[in-house]
């Protein structure tokens, strides 16, 4: 299953 | 007038250079990664920061192709954001990016 909504930001 | 001739195009292709602040921010988001099969992306850049004020400035919708002349189009996102947070702790302290503008 594709979890599309799963977008992980990082601060640097 | 650049003319690869074939190879790797290079066109389009912005060079930014920026030092962290005294906190070892460089004051931008990244979201992608090989391993979430997405390009690199700035996702953010906050007013005031090293990214919103070196020349020529990061933006948002920007993809990073190099970081510090490394090919980053392999690594999992969180080995990009430690290959830009190890490199505010290099002698130079500069992180170099190389990026395709949106």
């Amino acid at each position: 299953e594709e979890k599309d909504e799963c977008i992980i930001a990082t601060e640097v | 007038g650049k003319s690869m001739n074939g190879a790797v195009p290079h066109d389009n292709l912005v060079l930014i250079k920026m030092r962290p602040d005294e906190n070892g921010r460089f004051g931008f988001n990244v979201k992608g990664g090989a391993d979430q099969r997405m390009p690199i992306i700035v996702s953010r850049v906050a007013p005031g920061t090293p990214a919103d004020m070196c020349m020529p400035r990061l933006n948002e919708g920007d993809q990073v192709v190099l970081i510090n002349g490394r090919d980053i189009s392999d690594h999992t996102h969180d080995d990009v954001v430690m290959l830009i947070k190890a490199s505010c702790e290099d002698q130079s302290g500069e992180l170099i990016l190389l990026v395709r503008p949106n």
